[in-house]
């Protein structure tokens, strides 16, 4: 069982990132709110019931689509990358 | 500070449910 820590520190570093996100992109909010969506989609999917057909959008999807919309911001994408499970 | 709206912590709550299913796998 992981230390409480743990948890913290990634509370922490998701409250640290979005900001990031929300500072890089003020001049142009609508590319903060595809970034929300993404997350919310993928949230969605993982809240479906086990044993679906249909899973939704996997983690290299959803990589794939914030990779398209960080576009020559690697520096945020990598960050992302260490967020995401393992596909 | 920190001045979030309610989009923004369940961003930040996904983000971090990512995060912890990470370690939780690697």
């Amino acid at each position: 069982q992981p230390p409480p820590e743990s948890d913290s520190l990634e509370f922490h570093n998701a409250i640290s990132y979005v900001n990031k996100i929300k500072t890089r992109f003020l001049d142009r909010p609508e590319i903060y709110r595809s970034f929300l969506e993404i997350l919310h989609t993928y949230q969605k999917d993982q809240l479906n019931p086990k044993g679906r057909p249909f899973r939704g959008m996997s983690e290299e999807e959803v990589f794939t689509e914030v990779a398209s919309l960080f576009h020559g911001q690697e520096d945020l994408l990598s960050e992302f990358g260490q967020f995401l499970p393992e596909a | 500070s920190y001045d979030f709206t309610p989009m923004d912590s369940s961003a930040v709550y996904v983000l971090s449910s990512m995060a912890r299913q990470r370690r939780a796998s690697s």
